[in-house]
């Protein structure tokens, strides 16, 4: 898969973008958190994609990003 | 409370129905 860029995720119109955001995302995240890869993804696209595009670049960012979510929604859901 | 859905689950193939970028 090729990598996504600004100018590819420009190119859609804004609620495709996110679409496109979470399809690329989502694997990832499934692959940390299998039964929260959903609500995850949800929670991470409100970010913004010129953020999503960098976590994209960088696993490093994307995972602290992740664990961050997955605290968050264990608190909400308590 | 309306809270409670949140936040919107993604589903891989689907149509995402949160929002768009702001």
């Amino acid at each position: 898969q090729e990598p996504l860029t600004a100018s590819m995720l420009a190119a859609a119109p804004p609620q495709e973008q996110k679409q496109i955001l979470g399809e690329r995302l989502y694997p990832l995240i499934h692959a940390m958190h299998p039964f929260l890869a959903g609500k995850i993804t949800g929670m991470l696209l409100e970010i913004d994609n010129s953020e999503l595009l960098l976590m994209l670049e960088s696993p490093e960012s994307l995972h602290s990003k992740i664990e961050e979510a997955v605290a968050v929604l264990q608190v909400h859901q308590m | 409370s309306s809270s409670v859905n949140w936040p919107p689950e993604f589903r891989p193939g689907e149509p995402w129905k949160g929002y768009p970028n702001i």
